[in-house]
């Protein structure tokens, strides 16, 4: 399976809609500081099924949605789909029976997130085992955080077994 | 459990070996498990000599030298199931010119030979240039971000607005 | 012990806040003191709104607005009685160019009004081009440093060497 | 009082003597990855006395000792000075009465170290208090080593607590 697209609204500084096309090879993401690239890491982490919101760099999981700027009211939703081409049939079994896969997470303030598979809701879990038998996900070593790099050098060699533990 | 922790040790160490002499372009490096006899409660300590140096335990090396070490062994684990994204948040920033390159020369690779989509965030200009297409994140109406798409010289002044 | 504490962050606080101001181009910026009511059991809080946005807790900001905002608390501490030597060591690396500027900016002022020397280790060509005086260590023989006096162009290829 | 010059010899990977020369205002200091930098922060630290090899980035003190490379062999001596110029007599009473301060620090290995001043073996804590006084020494907030500002960022906010005390 391939990732194609990344599309968010209402998340955190990218409150109007936006599309991330994803092509083949590198892309870079460019831009000063404080204007919302690792935020965009954030939404790839969030829609793959991220339950901690201290993962999220935040104390709650609704500190995801817009909260507002001098000029624009805050909002009450947000919505991240992630869109999988597919045509390798290479998913697990619960989802294999398209050729695109349509990935969204949708959070309402005070009511916790539903996640959705073309059209259809699904649980947290299935997200999260989708994305695991991919080698990927929010807890995945192929999705390097800013100062991820810095904790794991600084970490003691008990924590670092759980690479390990991945690779297995 | 303790049997797929040791064969998953070996696999990482092998890869780490190679990826780590193709980083600092000669070299060598291990990987071991410590304390506890029982692999399930042992810890993983990292050893690196940098070409021409002894050597020595990770936390010996200089911030650079950490940081390259550190991606060595990401990727170690990554290549024994490589996922088709990947996603890295400014890990050039420690690197000087030459390791950025050396760096940049691994990602490529890596993205060729297994097909994976590789996003990385960087304030780098070698690494902005090496990439197969840019975007920029904009802040022209404060507290909001806007993705666009950009080429080099675009790219180049991003960095100088706030 | 208590009375001492709390006029030092009466003290740090002003500093801060002016300082915090002045490294972002406006904003605002605050300490307080969290968690037990006695000062030397207590904690401290940085709440910092970069201009235009919201004021939040340092965690909630980006990676290079962070760095600036504790480099100003830094700072707001030496004021109080500023030693004859500064060492930084990278601590500009998250920073973008802008940033990089502001903080060049205010290192050379500090240098300037309270006569401290100050040594700044560096990979940024900006603060290279901003310094009164360049020295570089090379390895030309490995493992063994060297310290040589460099002008700017000699500090650029110098980043390239490995 | 100002800090003019500093001197290592054995320091690390600064086998050969090493003089640095300290001139007014912003003194840069570049090269590429491992080459030595943080190696001479670390030079500073240790001659203001500080006594965790932990903070000198190793787990026993003769650590700091040149170890030799493929070339050269290790050496069992390491010494570091700095020059301190007091015409402005503003250092503690102990040390007030001369313009110029010479402050060395030597390690032999397996002895431990040994401070002098102008050539006048003196404790370490003697040395530790002429630097608190002037605000300065190894657990000062103007020496940043590499990390620091990331492990601020990350630490609780009562481990913040000591930069006040600093101030006080
Ligand atoms: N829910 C939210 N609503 C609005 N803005 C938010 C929200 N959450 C975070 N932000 C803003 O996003 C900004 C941080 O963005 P981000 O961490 O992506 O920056 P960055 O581009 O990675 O910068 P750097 O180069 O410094 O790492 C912060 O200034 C913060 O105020
Ligand atoms: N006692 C010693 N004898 C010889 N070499 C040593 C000794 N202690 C440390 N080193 C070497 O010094 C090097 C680290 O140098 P240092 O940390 O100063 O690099 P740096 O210039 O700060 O690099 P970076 O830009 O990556 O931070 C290591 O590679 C290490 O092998
Ligand atoms: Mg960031
Ligand atoms: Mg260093």
């Amino acid at each position: 399976a391939k990732v194609d697209k990344l599309r968010l609204a209402g998340f955190k500084s990218f409150t109007d809609q936006t599309d991330l096309d994803i092509g083949p090879g590198v892309t870079g993401i460019v831009g000063p500081n404080g204007c919302g690239k690792s935020n965009l890491v954030d939404a790839f982490k969030w829609v793959m099924g991220e339950s901690s919101a201290k993962q999220m760099r935040g104390d709650e999981m609704d500190e995801i949605i817009f909260g507002g700027t001098t000029n624009r009211p805050a909002r009450n939703l947000a919505e991240v789909s992630l869109v999988l081409d597919n045509n390798s049939r290479s998913v697990n079994d619960m989802f294999n029976d398209t050729n695109e896969l349509e990935i969204t997470r949708r959070i309402e303030r005070g009511k916790g997130s539903v996640y959705n598979v073309n059209g259809r809701e699904v649980r947290a879990k299935d997200i999260q085992l989708l994305f695991a038998d991919l080698g990927s996900g929010a807890k995945s070593t192929a999705l390097v955080s800013q100062g991820k790099i810095g904790s794991l050098i600084n970490s003691k060699p008990t924590e670092r077994r759980h690479l390990l533990e991945e690779a297995a | 459990g303790r049997q797929r922790l040791l064969q998953s040790f070996e696999l990482v160490n092998k890869n780490f070996k190679e990826l780590f002499r193709n980083l600092f372009g000669g070299g060598k490096a291990e990987l071991s498990m410590s304390g506890d006899s029982d692999p399930l409660e042992a810890g993983l300590e990292i050893y690196a000599s940098p070409p021409g140096k002894k050597l020595q335990n990770l936390a010996l090396l200089s911030g650079g030298e950490q940081a390259l070490t550190t991606v060595a062994l990401l990727f170690a684990v990554f290549n024994v199931n490589p996922a088709p994204l990947c996603i890295l948040d400014e890990v050039d920033a420690p690197l000087d010119d030459t390791n950025v390159d050396r760096f940049c020369n691994l990602i490529s690779r890596i993205s060729q030979s297994t097909g994976t989509k590789i996003i990385i965030v960087t304030h780098h200009r070698m690494t902005m240039a090496r990439v197969d297409r840019l975007f920029g994140v904009t802040m022209a109406e404060k507290g909001v971000s806007k993705l666009v798409s950009v080429n080099l010289t675009e790219a180049e002044k991003l960095r100088d607005i706030a």
